[in-house]
């Protein structure tokens, strides 16, 4: 915040990185098999 | 809200990169959001979630630590693009910055199941959008903010810092707008349906030619929330093919190109409306208003299977990309063999439906610049704003900003302006005057 009466909020970024990427395959092509491993393996 | 699930799937929080800090509860325990525009709630991990993994990797919120804290208990569930969470509704103070949300109801998540929240690196979100998309009808954090009388204006900005070099992620501001962070004045467009922050759009240009698709105006949505730019099939292609990025051959497009390409160009030249050229060539209906596919009716006739309709299906939609395709080349004078040609082209160049396209890295500063028609202004994004880089080095990759994304009408078509929009761009959402305005970001 600020004396011009306007609340500031600093907003932190991440890059896209190879990760992430993966998890969104993983989640639109194989995310119920992937999940099923996760209960197969009491995880 | 089922009735309103066919947007809420739209939202890919993975892919969202912006966050900021929140507090919530007395002493407030902190959480890294979104500030989402896509979206009206807000929702973090409960400590009640014993049973995903996510929950283990963020943050979680404990009401028994809070003395603030007031007991709520209704059920409440969000379906995303990218996973769902589910929980209960609870109530507490929220810090935002300095100032407190009082009494604030906010979803205490005890599942989220999606492999994306596992690696996410945000705990929860804080929506922006309207209430009359919140589910459970919660009342906004921002409405309250408004309410209490926590801010001096009903208007916030975002500024994103789409430098790669900085550390500095970027800037909400409630209350109104940082003269720093944008250039000259902001072209404002009304909200033109409550919920989103949604307007009308004009047409979308590749190199400076416009593509036609949105002549007669799109709806287009300003969301925070949403990395990437989506659009239209019909439009992403055109664009694919002009920025090299790769695609995914479409039969069916070949197909109707190969098998009708020309009966559609003598119809174009013989000027029937374009939009009633599926059903003339049988392989739409028409419905008054735009092609509906023939396919549909094998729905009810038991005597055809139920994979020709689908099939059918994507012809409709094929053709009717056609279409567009050659009546923006006919515009241009093409001749009937290169648009043809180009027609055929772009079936190679179809996008994936929420998928990404990478382009050749060495090419990016070939590539035409788009640009998006909104409030009679002509918004460019270069290649540099348009293209994302992935990795370091001679590993790294580019994908293409620009995602496939078809809503049906009435609703649609849609575009999504998410962050690769929002970055070059200043948006200042208007609450008070219900307009969104954007300037050159600085």
């Amino acid at each position: 915040a600020s004396n011009d009466g306007l609340l500031r909020i600093g907003l932190k970024k991440k890059k896209l990185d190879p990760n992430s990427r993966l998890a969104a395959r993983l989640e639109s092509k194989n995310g119920e098999p992937f999940r099923s491993s996760i209960r197969k393996y009491n995880l | 809200d089922s009735k309103d699930a066919d947007i809420v799937i739209l939202k890919n929080y993975l892919d969202a990169q912006y966050y900021g800090e929140i507090g919530i509860g007395t002493p407030p325990q902190k959480f890294t959001v979104i500030f989402d525009t896509g979206s009206s709630n807000l929702w973090v991990p409960s400590s009640k979630c014993y049973f995903s993994i996510a929950c283990y990797f963020h943050a979680k919120y404990k009401s028994s630590d809070s003395s603030t804290y007031k007991e709520n208990g209704k059920p409440a569930s969000i379906q995303y693009g990218s996973g769902a969470i589910s929980g209960f509704f609870s109530n507490d103070n929220v810090q935002v910055g300095n100032i407190v949300v009082k009494n604030q109801e906010f979803i205490e998540a005890t599942r989220e199941p999606s492999v994306s929240f596992v690696v996410a690196q945000f705990d929860g979100l804080l929506g922006l959008g309207f209430q009359e998309i919140s589910v459970g009808n919660a009342v906004p954090v921002w409405y309250k903010m408004i309410e209490q009388g926590l801010v001096s204006e009903p208007v916030f900005s975002f500024w994103l810092n789409r430098n790669s070099d900085e550390e500095e992620g970027g800037e909400i501001v409630f209350g109104g707008v940082d003269p720093n962070h944008f250039k000259g004045k902001h072209t404002y467009v009304p909200v033109t349906r409550k919920g989103y922050w949604q307007f009308d759009m004009g047409d979308v240009l590749i190199g400076g030619k416009p593509t036609g698709y949105c002549a007669g105006s799109c709806a287009a949505i300003a969301d925070s929330g949403t990395s990437l730019l989506a659009g239209p099939t019909t439009v992403i292609t055109m664009i694919n093919h002009a920025i090299g990025a790769t695609g995914v051959v479409s039969r069916e497009c070949r197909t109707v190109v190969q098998q009708y390409g020309q009966s559609i160009l003598d119809l174009l030249l013989a000027e029937v409306q374009p939009k009633k050229i599926c059903s003339q060539i049988r392989l739409c209906t028409f419905d008054g208003t735009r092609g509906v596919s023939a396919g549909i009716e094998s729905v009810v006739d038991e005597n055809k299977g139920k994979s020709n309709g689908v099939i059918r299906d994507a012809m409709c939609s094929a053709c009717e990309m056609a279409v567009v395709w050659m009546q923006n080349q006919l515009m241009q004078n093409q001749t009937q063999n290169n648009i043809l040609n180009y027609a055929n082209e772009l079936c190679d160049r179809m996008p994936n439906p929420m998928g990404e396209s990478t382009v050749d890295c060495g090419t990016v500063s070939t590539l035409p610049n788009v640009s998006f028609t909104i409030g009679g202004r002509v918004f460019d994004l270069s290649p540099e704003e348009y293209i994302l880089k992935v990795g370091e080095g001679p590993s790294a990759e580019c994908i293409s900003g620009f995602t496939a994304l078809d809503i049906p009408p009435p609703r649609g078509p849609i575009w999504i302006l998410g962050d690769v929009f929002m970055g070059p761009y200043h948006t200042v959402f208007d609450y008070g005057n219900l307009r969104v305005g954007f300037a050159d970001a600085a």
